[in-house]
């Protein structure tokens, strides 16, 4: 109902202020209900501020900036209700070293505050380097894939080629 | 629930059988352009029952099923299981228990079809067993390649799905 | 008219399949025409075979496979007529080592053959060592961005924060 | 014709007056997530005659001036200049020369023009005179971000322009 989705709402908003801070070293963000005054029937807005700079239109946020806003969000949704599994498909593209850092710390705490398991994706040696575990995906036999456990030493061997 | 093991045969690049053991905490996937990696993910995506071909990068489900290499000749049949612990069976009419092993497996020309523990369950059966723990293959925590930044870039009537995964 | 544009089509065909082969290191790759008899009605279509595997849709590469497919054809149409100037904004980002390596190596060959200017963004140590030169984008004033010339050290410290 | 030089003014997040030089060969662009890198690229096609903010990741053109900071206030101007050596003027009128000057400035609320060497001309002898040389805002060689996979998954009939560029 109502009440329900409402508490939600201010909870999600509020984790998500505290993870955006996070994830960009300070600035400000908040999320809007928007479009109807009835909470089950509103949109969902959001507002994110980098450190320094002024509230921007999402569109405007660099490529960088967008995808910490929206994992700041999806981490503020898991805080309410931890999924068991997620999987981050190369989320570390668009990041800089920097920022890889901060979204691996980040991962580390969620590991910690929910059961969530994660798969997560990536060519950045820094995220491999932050993993509990590398599975390898070969194709030894052109076209056919296969999975193998690795350390990390083989794991930045297979993309470095 | 814990989603434990996912086993693949026959789906996109993986024609011999495959198992990720899926373990607690951070699980790096790592490999070369076009070993497979997102064909993993999205194995997982559909058993968990998604059902747009193109949202699997195909132009028709069966694409999904191994079509071949140049050594190799094509499959007519692919099977994703995935396992869970601690799960209640309920959505699916089974008693809450502790193992379900859910699976879908697609016969070229003939559709797919599901199971749970070896019953056969609808579709929608799985996506709701899955909606209940917070999951599934459209969930906010399930993200493809290149699709980071979709939730910013979306609409806000949109967005408010994740609000009802919050819930 | 008609002619022109069937003798390009062969042209840019001719350099795709030979540049998709060096940027895949195999395979085989082509152009045709069409929906429609007519040159100046035709759509363009790209068939690309990644090396070992069957002839697959488009849709079904991988992320960095489909990088590499258009810089090949990007890369062919230069190579029947240069542009002055070209833009690449991060399109190594979903590159692994081997393939930013090839990309780069092909980056050079057009530097040598056509005049065309490259301005490359990129957050890949790999890559901006590859370059003549590099410029660095700073906010040392938040939310006020500033250039300078800086050498690789510099560089790489700059995306690893 | 070569480009030599990118200059810009109150443009997107450059409040200051900065100069690109654009010499021969390979010239990286580097520095942290947010700090402008982009935001160059996008000066560089808007000068060239893009119309779309859509495409400057806006929602009106007027996004393109900068829009202050917490500590500094916005403007009402931008301003983006361009320089070629040995460009034919032609497109706009002018005498096949060497030295060619393009620029482009916006106000806030009563939009933007164009000039060459000084004098007003139009948006269309601008994108003309780009696609005369091969190039412009939206030639498959300026590749914004995110998009060098569009090409691929573009249709058929998107994909013809690539041809009309190489003849
Ligand atoms: N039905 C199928 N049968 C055989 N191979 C397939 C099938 N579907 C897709 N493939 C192959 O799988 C490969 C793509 O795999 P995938 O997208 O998982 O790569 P990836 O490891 O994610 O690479 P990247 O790092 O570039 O994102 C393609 O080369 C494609 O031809
Ligand atoms: N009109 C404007 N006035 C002031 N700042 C602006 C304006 N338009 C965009 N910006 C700011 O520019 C920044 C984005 O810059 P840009 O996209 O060029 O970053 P980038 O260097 O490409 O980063 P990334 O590596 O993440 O892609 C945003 O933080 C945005 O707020
Ligand atoms: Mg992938
Ligand atoms: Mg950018």
């Amino acid at each position: 109902g109502r009440e329900r989705l409402s508490a939600v709402f201010a909870e999600v908003d509020r984790h998500f202020q505290t993870l955006f801070a996070r994830m960009f070293g300070g600035g400000r963000a908040h999320l809007a209900l928007t479009g109807s005054d009835d909470v089950l029937q509103a949109g969902l807005e959001i507002y994110a501020q980098p450190p320094g700079k002024k509230l921007a239109t999402l569109s405007l946020l660099s490529g960088g900036e967008q995808a910490l806003t929206a994992l700041s969000l999806i981490f503020a949704v898991f805080r309410c209700n931890p999924a068991p599994i997620s999987v981050l498909d190369e989320v570390d593209a668009p990041l800089d070293d920097a920022n890889v850092d901060r979204f691996c710390t980040l991962l580390e705490d969620m590991v910690r505050e929910t059961e969530t398991r994660f798969l997560v994706v990536t060519h950045h040696p820094l995220t491999m380097s932050r993993m509990d575990r590398l599975y390898g995906v070969t194709m030894q036999e052109r076209g056919i894939s296969r999975l193998l456990s690795v350390d990390l030493g083989k794991a930045v061997e297979m993309v470095t080629g | 629930a814990r989603l434990t093991r996912l086993a693949l045969t026959g789906f996109k690049s993986f024609a011999e059988p495959v198992t990720v053991e899926i373990l607690a905490g951070l699980t790096g996937i790592v490999g070369p352009n076009g070993c497979g990696k997102s064909n993993v993910v999205e194995a997982l995506r559909w058993v968990m029952g998604e059902n747009s071909a193109r949202s699997m990068r195909g132009g028709e489900m069966d694409d999904v099923i191994f079509a071949g290499t140049a050594h190799r000749a094509s499959r007519n049949i692919a099977e994703v299981t995935l396992s869970l612990e601690e799960a209640h069976g309920s959505a699916v009419g089974l008693p809450a228990q502790g193992e379900l092993e859910i699976s879908r497996r697609i016969e070229r020309g003939s559709g797919s079809n599901y199971r749970v523990n070896g019953r056969e369950v609808r579709a929608r059966d799985v996506q709701t067993l899955f909606a209940d723990l917070a999951s599934g293959a459209r969930s906010s925590g399930m993200i493809s390649q290149g699709r980071v930044a979709a939730l910013v870039n979306a609409r806000p009537e949109e967005r408010r799905q994740i609000l009802e995964e919050a819930a």
